[in-house]
């Protein structure tokens, strides 16, 4: 049965896609099966893996509406173990359609379950919002909420807002839902604002925290323009070097639970 | 009578908030007067002018709801000449809450019409998304909407998307509505990327995109800690000459048109 991870944070640009997209790689690089769900109407998972949402039939905005099961909107990428539910721009447009629908909050929970079997990964990457969107990734987010965390003092604003709606969550839809960890990322070892912030984040969550912290690093940003993980990109940047520790350092953490 | 412009992108992270702060800071100091409208829940156009939204009665969630009016909600920052409506948290939910207000359009466009007059520009901060607090700032907007481009790949992905509806607003709520400028942000002269991403926008948005172009600057991320814009926190600073410039240069288009 796949462990289901969510990638969230309301703030934007702090790397929910790189990490989601990243570690995905690293995991199917180790042999596991992994099935990335792109529910962010920007579709960037869906770029960053070489995937043009505009040569696609069906997108998940078709699965949330109920037109097609999400088995039908399954893509192969051109990784090896990886397949995607790839996201596409009238996706933004779910959110309003989704009000009025009975048991809006599960209905990306109940359209992965007769998949999930074939996977041993399910990575939901979600908007930087907390709309119907992110609640119902979260709703779907058996195993955990993985939050990245910017290395910039505004990016730990938002973070309160985040917890509370989790646990929201957790009271009214999803009782296993838990904060899976937290990866800071874009650290900038020459200031420090970013030194600050890693403490400040390693004294208030020390035991969700991910040891690993990944730096900023140019390659990571040039990986998505050639649709490719930054594994494949550049395998020997401090990127890539990051991103492979703290997927060992995630599957320790799975194993320890 | 106020000019108002809202800053807009639905990508996250690229300098919406940064932008929209640091050039009202110095039109203020060139004798505008300034209200910067925090159209965001995450809150961060207050926290960047030192002000603690949770000390506060009132929000912009109160004026969309129709608790108060939009001038019981103004408090002053300790830049002179500048205002600002501050957000909130609870701002999050208005969206689901406006869904079915009649012209839930048009009520941030109508809140500001009682004060507009006591201003020489009206700035909103939005969200990074296109939902209906979006909506709302691009349809009181009536002088345009200013769209911060980071240079990054991914940053370019939903361009079309944002022009898209931008469009759907100016044919259906706005007829005024139009793209007032596009400014380049996060730029890294160390990479090829970012050049190339220059380049890209230039060559498609010519008449748009704006010729002062905005480096990826330390202190700039360091500015909202202290709760000043990069005018007063770092005067000197590669990020505070490049605003300056953009400051001029927006000037010079207002002028020219
Ligand atoms: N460690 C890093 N160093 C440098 N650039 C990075 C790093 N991680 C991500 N980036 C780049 O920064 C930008 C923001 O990252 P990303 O898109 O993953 O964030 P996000 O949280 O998914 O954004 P959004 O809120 O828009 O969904 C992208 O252009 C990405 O390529
Ligand atoms: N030119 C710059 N150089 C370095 N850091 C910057 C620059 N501009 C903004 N920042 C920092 O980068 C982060 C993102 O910027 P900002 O919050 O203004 O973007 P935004 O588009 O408003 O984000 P959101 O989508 O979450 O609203 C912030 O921490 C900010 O302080
Ligand atoms: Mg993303
Ligand atoms: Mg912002």
């Amino acid at each position: 049965m796949a462990r289901i991870y969510a990638f969230a944070n309301q703030k934007g640009g702090v790397g929910k896609t790189t990490t989601a997209v990243s570690l995905a790689a690293y995991l199917a690089n180790a042999g596991r099966r992994l099935l990335i769900v792109d529910a962010d109407p920007q579709a960037n998972a869906t770029t960053s893996l070489g995937v043009n949402s505009a040569n696609l039939h069906h997108s998940l905005y078709d699965v949330l509406i109920g037109r097609v099961s999400l088995s039908q909107t399954i893509v192969p990428v051109e990784r090896p173990q990886m397949d995607l539910v790839p996201s596409a721009p009238e996706l933004a447009g779910a959110e309003v359609e989704m009000v009025s629908i009975i048991a809006r909050e599960r209905l990306l929970s109940k359209a992965l379950q007769p998949v999930a079997h074939l996977y041993d990964y399910v990575f939901i990457d979600t908007p930087p919002s907390l709309g119907l969107l992110t609640i119902n990734a979260l709703t779907a987010a058996d195993d955990g909420v993985i939050i990245p965390i910017q290395c910039e003092y505004l990016a730990l604003e938002g973070l309160s807002h985040l917890l509370y709606t989790i646990q929201l969550v957790r009271d009214n839809l999803n009782p296993r839902l838990r904060v899976a960890g937290m990866v800071l990322t874009m650290f900038d070892a020459r200031t420090n604002l970013a030194k600050e912030v890693v403490e400040e984040v390693r004294r208030h969550f020390p035991r969700q925290v991910f040891q690993t912290v990944i730096p900023r690093s140019v390659r990571l940003g040039e990986a998505p323009s050639y649709g490719e993980p930054i594994l494949a990109y550049a395998p020997h940047s401090a990127g890539a070097q990051a991103y492979w520790e703290l997927t060992r350092e995630f599957l320790q953490r799975e194993r320890g639970l």
